[in-house]
Protein backbone atom coordinates (compact mmCIF):
# COMPACT_ATOMS: atom_id res chain seq x y z
CA UNK A 1 0.00 0.00 0.00
CA UNK A 2 1.16 3.77 0.70
CA UNK A 3 3.79 4.76 2.66
CA UNK A 4 0.87 4.44 6.07
CA UNK A 5 2.75 4.47 8.93
CA UNK A 6 0.55 1.85 11.98
CA UNK A 7 -0.54 2.67 14.54
CA UNK A 8 0.21 -0.22 16.51
CA UNK A 9 -1.26 0.64 19.71
CA UNK A 10 -4.70 0.73 18.54
CA UNK A 11 -6.22 -2.63 17.64
CA UNK A 12 -8.37 -2.61 14.40
CA UNK A 13 -11.75 -3.44 15.63
CA UNK A 14 -13.92 -6.02 13.38
CA UNK A 15 -17.53 -5.81 12.44
CA UNK A 16 -18.39 -8.84 14.22
CA UNK A 17 -17.48 -10.62 17.20
CA UNK A 18 -16.52 -14.29 16.28
CA UNK A 19 -16.20 -17.29 18.23
CA UNK A 20 -13.95 -20.11 17.51
CA UNK A 21 -15.12 -23.35 18.60
CA UNK A 22 -13.79 -27.28 18.54
CA UNK A 23 -15.38 -30.37 18.01
CA UNK A 24 -14.32 -33.57 19.32
CA UNK A 25 -16.35 -37.01 18.97
CA UNK A 26 -16.52 -39.00 22.54
CA UNK A 27 -18.80 -41.08 22.77
CA UNK A 28 -19.10 -40.33 26.49
CA UNK A 29 -20.90 -37.23 26.30
CA UNK A 30 -23.46 -35.81 24.36
CA UNK A 31 -22.67 -34.57 20.33
CA UNK A 32 -23.51 -30.92 21.73
CA UNK A 33 -21.14 -30.85 24.75
CA UNK A 34 -18.04 -32.25 22.66
CA UNK A 35 -18.46 -28.53 20.52
CA UNK A 36 -16.27 -26.71 22.79
CA UNK A 37 -15.88 -22.64 22.74
CA UNK A 38 -12.30 -21.76 22.76
CA UNK A 39 -12.15 -18.38 22.66
CA UNK A 40 -13.71 -15.27 21.16
CA UNK A 41 -12.31 -11.88 19.28
CA UNK A 42 -13.66 -8.99 18.21
CA UNK A 43 -10.29 -7.07 16.35
CA UNK A 44 -8.18 -8.36 13.72
CA UNK A 45 -5.11 -8.85 16.42
CA UNK A 46 -6.75 -10.84 18.47
CA UNK A 47 -7.81 -12.93 15.83
CA UNK A 48 -4.36 -13.57 14.77
CA UNK A 49 -2.87 -14.19 18.33
CA UNK A 50 -5.30 -16.94 18.63
CA UNK A 51 -5.00 -18.18 15.08
CA UNK A 52 -1.11 -18.38 15.09
CA UNK A 53 -1.09 -20.17 17.89
CA UNK A 54 -3.47 -23.02 16.90
CA UNK A 55 -2.84 -26.03 15.46
CA UNK A 56 -3.73 -25.64 11.38
CA UNK A 57 -6.55 -27.77 10.39
CA UNK A 58 -4.63 -30.13 8.28
CA UNK A 59 -3.25 -31.38 11.65
CA UNK A 60 -5.84 -32.08 13.80
CA UNK A 61 -7.38 -35.37 14.26
CA UNK A 62 -9.51 -37.17 12.18
CA UNK A 63 -13.31 -36.82 13.24
CA UNK A 64 -12.40 -33.24 14.97
CA UNK A 65 -13.96 -29.55 13.80
CA UNK A 66 -13.31 -26.36 13.53
CA UNK A 67 -15.97 -23.75 13.61
CA UNK A 68 -16.13 -20.18 13.66
CA UNK A 69 -19.50 -18.64 14.11
CA UNK A 70 -20.41 -15.22 15.41
CA UNK A 71 -20.76 -15.01 18.88
CA UNK A 72 -24.15 -16.20 20.15
CA UNK A 73 -24.68 -18.66 17.29
CA UNK A 74 -23.92 -22.10 18.26
CA UNK A 75 -22.40 -24.03 15.46
CA UNK A 76 -25.06 -26.64 14.74
CA UNK A 77 -28.35 -26.49 13.25
CA UNK A 78 -30.44 -26.46 15.97
CA UNK A 79 -29.83 -22.92 16.97
CA UNK A 80 -32.32 -20.03 16.09
CA UNK A 81 -30.17 -18.40 13.48
CA UNK A 82 -29.33 -21.41 11.39
CA UNK A 83 -32.29 -23.48 11.60
CA UNK A 84 -33.49 -21.71 8.91
CA UNK A 85 -30.61 -21.78 6.91
CA UNK A 86 -27.93 -23.80 5.08
CA UNK A 87 -24.50 -24.12 3.77
CA UNK A 88 -22.50 -24.09 0.77
CA UNK A 89 -20.20 -27.01 0.73
CA UNK A 90 -16.75 -27.45 0.28
CA UNK A 91 -15.73 -31.20 -0.49
CA UNK A 92 -12.35 -32.09 -0.35
CA UNK A 93 -9.97 -34.70 -1.95
CA UNK A 94 -7.86 -36.43 0.16
CA UNK A 95 -4.67 -35.17 -1.45
CA UNK A 96 -6.10 -31.47 -1.17
CA UNK A 97 -5.78 -31.77 2.79
CA UNK A 98 -2.29 -31.26 1.90
CA UNK A 99 -2.46 -28.94 -0.88
CA UNK A 100 -5.52 -26.77 -0.07
CA UNK A 101 -7.18 -27.29 2.80
CA UNK A 102 -5.36 -24.96 5.74
CA UNK A 103 -5.25 -22.31 2.58
CA UNK A 104 -8.94 -22.19 2.08
CA UNK A 105 -9.94 -22.32 4.93
CA UNK A 106 -8.29 -19.41 6.32
CA UNK A 107 -9.22 -17.68 3.46
CA UNK A 108 -12.35 -18.43 4.23
CA UNK A 109 -12.05 -16.94 8.15
CA UNK A 110 -10.71 -14.01 6.02
CA UNK A 111 -13.63 -13.51 4.25
CA UNK A 112 -16.16 -14.07 7.27
CA UNK A 113 -13.81 -11.48 9.53
CA UNK A 114 -13.40 -8.89 6.79
CA UNK A 115 -16.70 -9.20 6.01
CA UNK A 116 -15.99 -10.07 2.27
CA UNK A 117 -19.46 -10.87 1.00
CA UNK A 118 -22.08 -8.05 0.15
CA UNK A 119 -24.79 -9.82 2.18
CA UNK A 120 -22.47 -10.92 5.09
CA UNK A 121 -25.35 -10.23 7.41
CA UNK A 122 -26.68 -13.02 5.97
CA UNK A 123 -23.39 -15.30 7.14
CA UNK A 124 -23.59 -17.27 10.32
CA UNK A 125 -20.47 -18.83 10.54
CA UNK A 126 -18.39 -21.85 8.82
CA UNK A 127 -17.27 -24.87 9.65
CA UNK A 128 -14.06 -27.30 8.87
CA UNK A 129 -14.91 -31.33 9.08
CA UNK A 130 -11.54 -33.69 9.58
CA UNK A 131 -12.59 -36.89 8.34
CA UNK A 132 -10.87 -39.60 6.54
CA UNK A 133 -13.05 -40.11 3.30
CA UNK A 134 -12.63 -36.61 2.60
CA UNK A 135 -12.41 -33.17 4.45
CA UNK A 136 -15.55 -30.69 3.99
CA UNK A 137 -15.96 -27.08 4.71
CA UNK A 138 -18.84 -25.59 4.93
CA UNK A 139 -20.02 -21.50 5.29
CA UNK A 140 -23.45 -21.65 6.67
CA UNK A 141 -25.70 -18.39 6.47
CA UNK A 142 -28.83 -18.07 8.33
CA UNK A 143 -31.90 -17.81 5.60
CA UNK A 144 -32.06 -20.50 2.37
CA UNK A 145 -34.85 -18.55 1.22
CA UNK A 146 -32.97 -15.76 0.34
CA UNK A 147 -31.65 -16.86 -3.03
CA UNK A 148 -30.11 -13.58 -4.50
CA UNK A 149 -27.83 -13.01 -0.96
CA UNK A 150 -27.12 -17.17 -0.66
CA UNK A 151 -25.65 -16.93 -4.37
CA UNK A 152 -23.59 -13.36 -4.05
CA UNK A 153 -21.78 -15.19 -1.13
CA UNK A 154 -21.44 -18.79 -3.33
CA UNK A 155 -19.95 -16.56 -6.03
CA UNK A 156 -17.58 -14.76 -4.17
CA UNK A 157 -16.63 -17.61 -2.29
CA UNK A 158 -15.49 -19.27 -5.55
CA UNK A 159 -13.96 -16.57 -6.67
CA UNK A 160 -12.08 -15.65 -3.36
CA UNK A 161 -10.58 -19.32 -3.17
CA UNK A 162 -9.79 -19.54 -6.91
CA UNK A 163 -12.25 -22.43 -7.67
CA UNK A 164 -12.04 -23.26 -11.13
CA UNK A 165 -15.42 -22.91 -12.82
CA UNK A 166 -14.82 -26.42 -14.08
CA UNK A 167 -15.77 -27.32 -10.46
CA UNK A 168 -19.44 -26.45 -9.28
CA UNK A 169 -20.30 -26.07 -5.56
CA UNK A 170 -23.79 -26.91 -4.36
CA UNK A 171 -26.06 -25.41 -1.14
CA UNK A 172 -27.27 -27.62 0.75
CA UNK A 173 -30.77 -26.66 3.18
CA UNK A 174 -29.90 -28.08 6.82
CA UNK A 175 -33.81 -29.08 7.00
CA UNK A 176 -33.60 -31.20 4.12
CA UNK A 177 -30.02 -32.66 5.18
CA UNK A 178 -32.05 -33.18 8.13
CA UNK A 179 -35.35 -35.06 6.45
CA UNK A 180 -32.98 -36.59 4.23
CA UNK A 181 -34.16 -40.26 3.34
CA UNK A 182 -32.63 -41.34 0.24
CA UNK A 183 -30.39 -39.66 -2.13
CA UNK A 184 -32.57 -37.12 -3.80
CA UNK A 185 -31.51 -34.09 -5.16
CA UNK A 186 -29.05 -32.50 -2.54
CA UNK A 187 -28.80 -29.12 -3.40
CA UNK A 188 -30.90 -26.32 -3.61
CA UNK A 189 -28.07 -24.00 -5.10
CA UNK A 190 -25.31 -23.97 -7.09
CA UNK A 191 -22.45 -21.90 -8.68
CA UNK B 1 -23.81 2.17 10.06
CA UNK B 2 -21.00 1.74 7.83
CA UNK B 3 -19.81 -1.97 7.92
CA UNK B 4 -16.30 -2.47 9.02
CA UNK B 5 -15.03 -4.24 5.53
CA UNK B 6 -11.16 -5.65 5.57
CA UNK B 7 -9.76 -6.37 2.49
CA UNK B 8 -7.37 -10.31 2.24
CA UNK B 9 -4.16 -8.80 2.50
CA UNK B 10 -4.77 -5.96 4.90
CA UNK B 11 -5.69 -8.46 7.15
CA UNK B 12 -2.68 -10.57 6.32
CA UNK B 13 -0.31 -7.84 6.46
CA UNK B 14 -1.33 -7.48 10.19
CA UNK B 15 -0.52 -11.09 11.09
CA UNK B 16 2.73 -10.67 12.47
CA UNK B 17 2.73 -7.15 14.03
CA UNK B 18 3.69 -6.13 17.02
Amino acid sequence: NENVSMDYSIKHPLQNCWTLWYFENDRNQSWEKNQREIASFDTVEDFWSLYNHIKPASELKQGTDYSLFKKGIRPMWEDAANKKGGRWLISLEKKQRTNDLDRYWLDIILCLIGEAFENSDEVCGAVVNIRYKGDKIGVWTGDASKGAAVLEIGRKLKERLHISNRITIGYEVHKDTMDKTGSSSKYSYSV
Amino acid sequence: GTKIVYERNFLLNLRNSP
